[in-house]
């Protein structure tokens, strides 16, 4: 009699959950802009048996955005999901993976982020600050004060802006723009920086260093600013594509 | 719609109840969630 087909896999079925963990390290090693995520919830699975030791799944994963830029060298496993009040970022994404004799490939992936609806948030935090769109003045104003400011206290290293990566406002009880970029170092001092800033370029791939600023701007009732920026150090094998570079 | 009452009775019939006790399985899918449900 033909072997009983093996029993169907569940969602949190140590193999499953080996090939989301996997689908993870995939779609973070392939994303080059905003933050890293990390696995929340396998929502869906099919496998296809293809023949001894050869199988293909179909893994619909959800996953939330965490603290860590997709420039940070921080293990996955450190870094923090973003929490609902921080106005929460969720991924979902359908992946396509084999696995022959045990080991993981993967085939196709496709994600799409979204944030929190303010609704929601506002209905379980009245005065959680929402996230603001990246291109808004107040926001822009916020990160080229905060560079601004860290380049002229750190003048050793001139530091350029690599991308934006979240902002929020709020109003209650200060007004208050909260922002997070990405920056790099280049081959200027800030005096240099001043003088001719068109000579300043990004250090080349093989010493490139990436870093990662926060900064609160307070504009009401008082203007107040706090701005830090923390370097990485080289990370071999770690780019950036620039604008107009990266077609993804 | 006498051969469908008939055939909805005789599937009532046939339908084994489940024992005393019986828990189902839990559903496959989706899985446990690891931090918060959006």
């Amino acid at each position: 009699a033909p072997a009983a087909p093996p029993p169907p896999l569940g969602c949190d079925d140590p193999e499953i959950e080996a090939a989301a963990e996997f689908a993870v390290i995939y779609i973070n090693g392939h994303s080059h802009h905003g933050y890293r995520f990390a696995l929340n919830r396998i929502e869906q699975v099919r496998v296809l048996f293809q023949g001894p030791n050869n199988e293909i799944l179909f893994l619909e994963l959800d996953l939330l955005e965490t603290t860590c830029h997709i420039l940070n060298p921080t293990p996955l496993v450190n870094c923090s999901v973003r929490t609902f009040a921080e106005h929460a970022v969720e991924g979902d994404c359908d992946v396509k993976l084999q696995k022959v004799n045990g080991q993981f490939s993967v085939l196709a992936s496709k994600c799409h982020s979204h944030a929190d609806s303010a609704e929601d948030i506002r209905e379980v935090c009245p005065n959680c600050p929402l996230l603001a769109n990246l291109n808004d003045t107040d926001v822009l104003a916020a990160v080229s004060s905060a560079l601004n400011d860290y380049n002229s206290k750190n003048p050793d290293v001139y530091l350029m802006l690599l991308e934006i990566g979240r902002a929020v406002k709020q109003y209650h009880p200060v007004q208050m723009v909260s922002v997070e970029f990405a920056v790099a170092a280049t081959n200027c001092t800030s005096q240099q920086a001043k003088d001719n800033l068109a000579a300043c370029q990004l250090l080349p791939e093989d010493q490139s260093n990436f870093g990662f600023c926060t900064a609160k701007m307070v504009t009401e009732p008082s203007q107040d600013l706090i701005a830090e920026c923390q370097l990485y150090g080289h990370q071999p094998g770690v780019t950036y594509p620039h604008p107009g570079q990266d077609t993804s | 719609s006498v051969a469908k009452r008939a055939a909805a009775e005789v599937a009532q019939h046939d339908k084994v109840p489940h024992p005393v006790g019986f828990v189902p399985p839990p559903p496959l899918c989706p899985g446990k969630i690891r931090h918060f449900k959006i």
